[in-house]
């Protein structure tokens, strides 16, 4: 009704505006959390340079230089398909950046499947792709990531608890490895993203969850790799830069009784189903 | 005659730190992935072979399908019409009662989908976007160097519930001669809005 509209048959209901598809907020029926949920997405442009002059963004050092946002006005080509078990909202975002929401009629979580690439470098600059899960959490700085999947260490935005830290990168000083997750927290909610995938996260503001999905740099960061972080699969001679399809799982709970989740959660996605396929006669399967 | 030493082996040479960061070269990644890929289709056949026997499938082959999030999987999309049906075995190799949503290309809508009892249960199709097929035939023809079978066709969705390190088996069956069939999904574009 009105200018958004719903997205979930069961628990979880996401809102999305009408006009141009975004994500506006996240509610979960059985527990009445409510929260403000947007989804944005960004590249960094990456440093061309050496290890002498203008340091390179390459595959050890992030070094961004510049932010440019991807469609900040809005999606406006947008689909979503409803059913009784799952509904899906599709985004195109540009040519190289597609991404399905799932809302499960089981579960409480909203699954955001992304597939990004090739990535265009023809501008000459390489880019490092990043998604961003703003709410209305006031979390002071403070966020938590897991420690190669265990437990969830504390960080604080331009903070080191054993040394006086001097800023000279706000965005990369500021980023930590996540392997299985991140999560804010306030005085009366929590929001966790999990991960399917080893990837790179942060919060750059209060309330904000940031996750790297791709990277394609154009020059060698003079670390000792020797090329630059330029994957390439190339078909009958024609090059393209990789394609990646990866998935992270929001949910938004009461300060509290995230933590059950994310380790349980965060095993099934370590742990998938697995399928196998056979054929069988009608008659002889019973 | 199969083993699962290939993959131990790949998994063994992909904890080198290089691996683990993403700091190694472009094409000591490729071998990575190939060492992978070679483990990956050994194991294979010792997950079938083990399946077959778990399910009294006997000796009907039993199939994998590694592409199946780009919605590659050969199986699933042939046309199981006529006297043939589909077998969906779903292990789950958690400690724990697991229902959750399975989603496998077909390429036909006239399906439904049954558990080991034979009793129909829910299920929902969803048709495969445009850049789905795109980012299928790209990585068919990357991985496999070939065409993929059929660009389009659907998703077919159903929950699924398996017992803790158990399995449950699926039956997908075509709808000749049954009164319901999978429900299909209802479709919005931006435009509707």
């Amino acid at each position: 009704s009105g200018e958004t509209f719903e997205v979930g048959e069961g628990n979880l209901v996401l809102l999305y505006t009408k006009n141009d598809g975004k994500l506006t907020r996240y509610s979960n029926i059985r527990n009445s959390v409510s929260a403000a949920a947007e989804q944005s997405f960004k590249y960094y442009t990456g440093y061309n340079g050496t290890d002498r002059v203008f340091q390179a963004s390459g595959a050890y050092v992030f070094r961004p230089n510049g932010t440019i946002p991807i469609n900040p006005e809005g999606y406006i080509n947008f689909t979503v398909i409803r059913g009784p078990l799952l509904d899906e909202v599709h985004h195109q975002l540009n040519e190289w950046l597609y991404q399905v929401t799932r809302v499960y009629k089981g579960k409480e979580h909203a699954e955001f499947e992304y597939t990004v690439g090739p990535v265009p470098v023809d501008d000459g600059f390489g880019k490092e792709i990043v998604t961003q899960i703003s709410t209305g959490l006031n979390t002071n700085r403070t966020f938590y990531t897991d420690s190669n999947g265990r437990d969830f260490v504390k960080r604080i935005r331009d903070f080191r608890p054993d040394w006086e830290l001097d800023v000279h990168q706000p965005i990369a000083g500021n980023y930590y490895p996540i392997n299985l997750g991140v999560y804010i927290e306030d005085e009366s909610m929590e929001a966790s993203l999990l991960v399917d995938r080893a990837v790179g996260g942060s919060s750059l503001e209060d309330g904000q969850i940031e996750l790297m999905l791709h990277r394609r740099l154009l020059n060698d960061d003079s670390r000792g790799v020797g090329e630059a972080l330029n994957e390439e699969v190339c078909i009958l001679g024609d090059c393209k830069g990789l394609m990646v399809q990866g998935k992270c799982y929001l949910r938004i709970d009461k300060l509290g009784e995230g933590a059950l989740w994310r380790r349980r959660f965060g095993q099934e996605i370590y742990s998938p189903l697995l399928l196998a396929f056979s054929e069988e006669e009608e008659s002889s399967w019973l | 005659e199969h083993s699962t030493d290939g993959l131990g082996d790949a998994l063994a040479i992909a904890q080198h730190h290089d691996a683990v960061s993403g700091t190694e070269r472009l094409h000591v990644a490729n071998d990575y992935a190939l060492r992978l890929s070679i483990g990956y289709k050994e194991a294979e056949k010792v997950v079938a072979s083990s399946l077959a026997v778990l399910t009294t499938l006997g000796n009907n082959s039993v199939y994998s399908c590694p592409l199946l999030n780009v919605s590659y999987c050969p199986p699933s999309e042939a046309n199981f019409t006529g006297v043939k049906s589909l077998i969906i075995v779903v292990y789950n190799p958690l400690g724990w009662t697991r229902e959750e949503v399975v989603r496998i290309p077909v390429s036909t809508e006239n399906v439904v989908v049954l558990d080991s009892t034979g009793s129909e249960i829910e299920s929902q199709l969803l048709p495969a976007s445009n850049f789905s097929s795109l980012v299928k035939n790209y990585h068919v023809k990357a991985y496999l160097g070939e065409s993929a079978v059929n660009s389009g066709g659907y998703w077919l969705a159903f929950s699924a519930l398996v017992p803790p390190l158990g399995f449950s088996t699926y039956i997908v069956s075509n709808k000749k001669g049954r009164e319901s069939r999978s429900v299909l999904s209802s479709i919005y574009t931006s435009e509707d809005f």
